[in-house]
């Protein structure tokens, strides 16, 4: 299976539009390999991107550049997946 | 049996059809399972449809799953089948709704993907289509419909996320809810579920221009969403895919709209950023429990307010 390890989303507060284009232009560098769970749209909107862990300083430090505020959402995507399949084997197991 | 089913769990594909499956043989008079196509990898694709009698009569569409990953919808869908089958007979409103109308219920509407998820990549969102002179694979199936197809709000670059597709209907998962809404000609309401971000929507996604039913589309999503909350308080915002979001191309519900379907919604169920499409097990009931308050008046009211 995939490996999420290090994988964080990030929350991002977009000001204004200007705010918006530049996360906009994030979503253009595809060697980021970047996944957004909720897309540009408005300002003030939140924005959710999914950001491997090789891509992690690249994106903070563009979203500190400009000024564009984040907050981390979930630190560790495969810690969730983890809690996540350890139920559904628990369950199976049961079940059997 | 359905009534020993886990619903506080994920379930994989052959668990969901298998749930299926008890469903129908409990309630043969009650629920058929149709095949209306097969995805690109050949599954069957199911429609659940709860009918009492009658010819081609008045009919509602919930679809639960065109995004792969959001887990929470596809779990909720199959709480909604067995909702209706202990429903009927002692709920009135959702008797009075099957007395005169069938619901069409699609659990897994991208097989292929939700499978994907289980086996591979959780995180997969798309269908499972090659896309000929490209290495990266699938396609949003919620903007490879003909509406707005390809303008704004979709990407045309096969690796995004939400790549359109060469031409509208391409993905077969798409083409067999068209064929099929088509073909049975008598939708009165198109309901299609994500997640995430609590918000009920409807339609345009891929123009500001607003739909000319929007008073009364947005009248109704309120009380919608008025249902919703009076359960655990979930606060849920609405409008127009297009002011509430942003601008998406392509999508479901324009095309219902566009096909003479009125009442088309979309509803993105829990949570507002905390696990994404990542929302514990423990959360399925209550999520599916307050949706389906939601639901129920959008199907209310398309009863009351046929045209």
């Amino acid at each position: 299976k995939d490996d999420f390890v290090g994988h964080q989303v990030l929350r991002i507060s977009a000001a204004n539009e200007a705010q918006v284009q530049k996360v906009v232009e994030l979503e253009e560098l595809e060697h980021l390999q970047l996944d957004f769970w909720r897309g540009p749209g408005q300002p003030g909107s939140p924005i959710d991107l999914r950001v491997p862990f090789p891509s992690l300083q690249a994106v903070k430090v563009f979203l500190e550049a400009h000024g564009i505020k984040y907050t981390i959402m979930i630190d560790d995507v495969q810690t969730l997946l983890d809690e996540e399949e350890e139920q559904m084997t628990a369950f199976k197991t049961r079940a059997a | 049996s359905t009534d020993t089913f886990n619903y506080n769990v994920y379930h994989n594909l052959d668990e969901i059809y298998g749930f299926m499956d008890m469903l129908v043989a409990e309630h043969p008079g009650l629920v058929s399972k149709l095949e209306i196509g097969k995805t690109y990898e050949a599954r069957p694709i199911y429609v659940l449809k709860f009918s009492t009698g009658g010819n081609n009569r008045p009919a509602i569409w919930i679809d639960t799953g065109i995004h792969s990953r959001e887990w929470v919808t596809q779990a909720s869908g199959i709480w909604f089948a067995k909702k209706i089958t202990q429903d009927y007979g002692n709920d009135p409103g959702l008797t009075a709704i099957l007395d005169s109308m069938d619901i069409f219920l699609e659990i897994v509407t991208n097989p292929d993907g939700f499978v994907f998820t289980h086996k591979k990549n959780r995180l997969w969102r798309k269908t499972r289509s090659l896309t000929a002179g490209s290495s990266c694979v699938g396609v949003d199936p919620n903007r490879n419909w003909d509406a707005g197809f390809g303008k704004t709000g979709a990407s045309s670059n096969p690796c995004t996320e939400t790549y359109h597709g060469k031409f509208a209907n391409s993905e077969s998962e798409v083409k067999s809810i068209v064929d099929f809404v088509k073909s049975h000609g008598n939708f009165k309401a198109y309901i299609s579920i994500h997640s995430y971000s609590q918000l009920l929507l409807y339609p345009y996604g891929y123009t500001k221009d607003p739909a000319a039913d929007d008073a009364e589309l947005e009248g109704l999503a309120k009380s919608a969403v008025t249902a919703l909350a009076s359960l655990y308080g979930t606060k849920y915002k609405y409008g127009s895919i297009f002011k509430a979001i942003y601008v998406a191309s392509g999508s479901s519900i324009d095309w219902a709209y566009n096909q003479g379907i009125k009442y088309s919604f979309t509803f993105e169920l829990r949570d507002t950023g905390r696990y994404g499409f990542l929302l514990p097990a423990s959360q399925i009931v209550p999520t599916a429990q307050e949706t389906w308050l939601g639901l129920q008046t959008i199907m209310n009211y398309t009863r009351t307010h046929l045209y």
